[in-house]
């Protein structure tokens, strides 16, 4: 088989370290979460800081879902299901994302499909 | 997701990971960009968890996500996990979670069980490969000795495979993008064989954190997906993480 050079590839970078240049985006924000907390108030300030970016995210998934499904009362009525799936997650997960779907006064299930998201989408 | 573990001639090991999320879903033609990749970047944090105001372990996660993708344990292990494709996917254990068959893991429940409560290189090592899982997946898996270091490839039920370092033996590193380790990854998405090249530039010799950053900063292995890496280091306890960027021209995944 004739491999073709790969049209995106470069020789391999140095000298990146410390970040820097047009790759470099930033750092990101550092929080404690206390295991000795109740689960539901563990992620309550990490989720209050990202409230707003964390909506975003959950809308583009609903809405990956809606493409899929182009049926918004099937989504709502899986909505409510997908909440009550929360109740049989194991402990302590299950009460942390009440906490954080409590915290960022979003649909329980929205919060849900945020944090299962993996196994939906390793197909 | 690229991930790699490389050990030094002193025998120290550094974990490294590129995490690539938003295949597919949506492209920004303004931007040039992944829409649902730009709209994680905000979302990344790093995280130290605590009991008695002690570190358990560390991670860079999603906020909001309460499973774990990156962590590390001082002094123990790292890990990282990628995305495994597969037609026996999570959607099946979904399914089955829902009809009431619920003795398997969600992934990132079980990596930040792992990370909270194993207390040994080897135990991780027993729970990620035999505990049963909801979705494949890698495990990628750093010690605190030379040669603690092995990829784990999982279907739902089982182990597939453990790749293990062995430099004694010249493989001083393991590379894992998506694809198993066993088999050439698609011809369109050849992360590895560039990382590998790269890796054997540096050389055994060179190669610490840095090293790793910048194997993970090369295109393709960085790319249109990439919202950041993550670089790792067992015996302090290390995690440093960088949001990502990767301008025109870059390959889409």
């Amino acid at each position: 088989a004739v491999r073709a050079r790969d049209p995106f590839a470069e020789d391999c970078r140095e000298h990146e370290y410390p970040p820097n240049g047009p790759t470099y985006k930033g750092t990101i924000p550092e929080y404690v979460i206390n295991l000795d907390l109740p689960p539901s108030e563990r992620w309550v300030q990490v989720v209050r800081d990202k409230k707003d970016d964390l909506k975003v995210v959950i809308k583009i998934i609903k809405d990956i879902i809606l493409t899929f499904i182009h049926n918004e009362k099937f989504v709502a009525s899986m909505e409510s299901k997908i909440g009550w799936l929360c109740s049989t997650l194991p402990y302590p997960f299950n009460e942390e994302i009440k906490g954080i779907a409590s915290t960022i006064d979003a649909p329980l299930g929205d919060v849900v499909v945020f944090n299962i998201f993996y196994e939906i989408f390793t197909v | 997701c690229t991930s790699i573990i490389a050990e030094d001639k002193t025998g120290k090991l550094y974990h490294a990971r590129n995490l690539d999320f938003g295949l597919f879903l949506g492209w920004d033609v303004q931007n040039s960009s992944w829409y649902t990749t730009e709209k994680l970047k905000p979302l990344m944090v790093s995280l130290d968890f605590q009991k008695n105001n002690k570190t358990v372990f560390k991670s860079a996660n999603f906020a909001g996500y309460v499973g774990m993708v990156s962590g590390v344990k001082q002094g123990m292990f790292t890990l990282t996990m990628n995305e495994r494709f597969s037609l026996d996917g999570g959607y099946i254990g979904v399914f089955e979670w829902l009809i009431g068959k619920r003795d398997g893991w969600w992934m990132s429940f079980l990596t930040r069980a792992v990370l909270e409560n194993s207390t040994s290189y080897e135990d991780a090592k027993d729970k990620l490969a035999n505990t049963k899982l909801l979705a494949p997946a890698y495990f990628i898996l750093g010690g605190n000795k030379p040669d603690e270091g092995c990829i784990i490839t999982r279907s739902r039920t089982s182990a597939l495979n453990i790749k293990n370092l062995d430099a004694k033996n010249n493989d001083w590193f393991v590379v894992e993008t998506n694809y198993d380790p066993w088999k050439s990854p698609l011809i369109i998405d050849d992360r590895r064989h560039p990382a590998m090249n790269c890796l054997n530039k540096t050389g055994q010799e060179k190669i610490t954190l840095s090293g790793l950053y910048n194997v993970l900063s090369t295109k393709p292995i960085l790319n249109k997906l990439t919202v950041s890496t993550t670089l790792l280091e067992v015996s302090e306890g290390h995690i440093e993480t960088y949001l990502r960027d990767c301008p025109d021209p870059c390959s889409p995944w």
